[in-house]
C-alpha cells in the first residue's frame, strides 16, 4: 500500500520507569496509576507485553523533571501491586515515524528498525498507533536516529521536529 | 487538565503472535519485520518491553485472517532471530479510549484500567499513542468493557464504534 510517511519525531525529555514481574491479574494496572494521577505526574507512554507464569512488567515514561520523584513513588507502592524490583533509566529518547494511512505497520517498521540496525542502535522499547511507531533509544543516538531516518524516508527539512 | 474522552473504539479482528526471548541485540527486529512485510501481512500494534539478561519478547497483533499464515512464518524464521519460542493467540480483542488533550495519560488510564479490574477483565497488554490508550483483553469481555467504559467516560451512544 502507499504509506506517506509525512514525518520523524523525537523526545528527549523522557524518562523510563519499569515494575518488574507484577503479578497479571485485573487491579493491578489501577493500583499503579492512580498515585501517579493524584501525584499530578504526567504518564506519557504505557507498555506492557505478554504475561509469564502469570507475571509481567508494565513500563511508562514520564518527563525527566518529574522522573526522580515519580521513581520514589513507585518504589513506596511496589509493595502493593507485588513487583519484584523497580527500575528506571532517564538517559533514554523516544523517536517516531509517523504517517497517515498506515494500514499496516510491517513495511514501515522493518525499513524503521533496519536503518536503526545498520547503525548499531538497538531499539529498548517499541510502541505503534494507527499513524505512528515509536522506539525507545539511548539518548545518546537521537540525532543519529533522527538523521538516518529522515534520510530513509526522503523527508525534508521540515518534516523533522521535537514531539508536540 | 480537562481530558476530552471523546470515544470508545474495539477491535475484535484482531490476533497475537510473540516471539520470546529474543536477544536484544541491533537487527533483531528488522529481522522479524522484512518476512512480515514481504508476505504481505498486515500488522497492527507492535510492543517490545525491556529485556532481562539481553533478551526481550516482541509481540504484535494481525488481523485473524492473516494469523495461521503469519503464525507459520514467525515459527519458520524463529532459529533466525533465535527465539526461544513462537506462541499466538487469536482470542483477543483491542480496546481503546481516544482522547484529544491528553497531555498525560495517567488520569484517563487509571479509571480506564479501574473500570476493567472491577469487571474482572484482566489487561494482556497495553500500547499508547498521544490520542489513544490500547488495552488487549480476552475477545469474549469486548461488549461488557465498551459498555462500562462508555459508562464511566460518560459517552454517547455514537461515541463507541469499530476501529476504522
Ligand atoms: C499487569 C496488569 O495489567 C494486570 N493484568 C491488570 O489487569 O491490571
Ligand atoms: C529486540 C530488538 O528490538 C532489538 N533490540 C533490536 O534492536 O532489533
Amino acid at each position: 500500500e502507499k504509506v506517506v510517511v509525512s514525518g520523524v519525531t523525537y523526545n528527549k525529555d523522557e524518562a523510563k520507569i519499569s515494575v518488574l514481574r507484577v503479578p497479571d491479574r485485573p487491579g493491578i494496572a489501577a493500583l499503579l496509576f492512580k498515585p501517579l494521577t493524584e501525584a499530578g505526574i504526567n504518564v506519557d507512554m504505557i507498555v506492557q507485553n505478554i504475561s509469564h507464569d502469570s507475571h509481567t512488567d508494565m513500563t511508562f515514561t514520564v518527563t525527566k523533571t518529574d522522573y526522580k520523584r515519580a521513581l520514589k513513588l513507585v518504589k513506596e507502592i511496589g509493595d502493593k501491586i507485588e513487583a519484584k524490583e523497580v527500575v528506571g533509566d532517564p538517559n533514554i529518547a523516544k523517536v517516531s515515524i509517523v504517517g497517515a494511512g498506515m494500514r499496516s505497520h510491517a513495511g514501515v517498521a522493518s525499513r524503521m528498525f533496519e536503518v536503526l540496525a545498520q547503525e548499531g542502535i538497538n531499539i529498548m522499547m517499541i510502541s505503534t498507533s494507527e499513524i505512528k511507531i515509536s522506539c525507545v533509544v539511548d539518548i545518546k543516538y537521537t540525532e543519529l536516529a533522527v538523521r538516518v531516518l529522515h534520510k530513509e524516508f526522503g523527508l525534508g527539512k521540515d518534516d523533522i521536529g521535537e514531539e508536540k
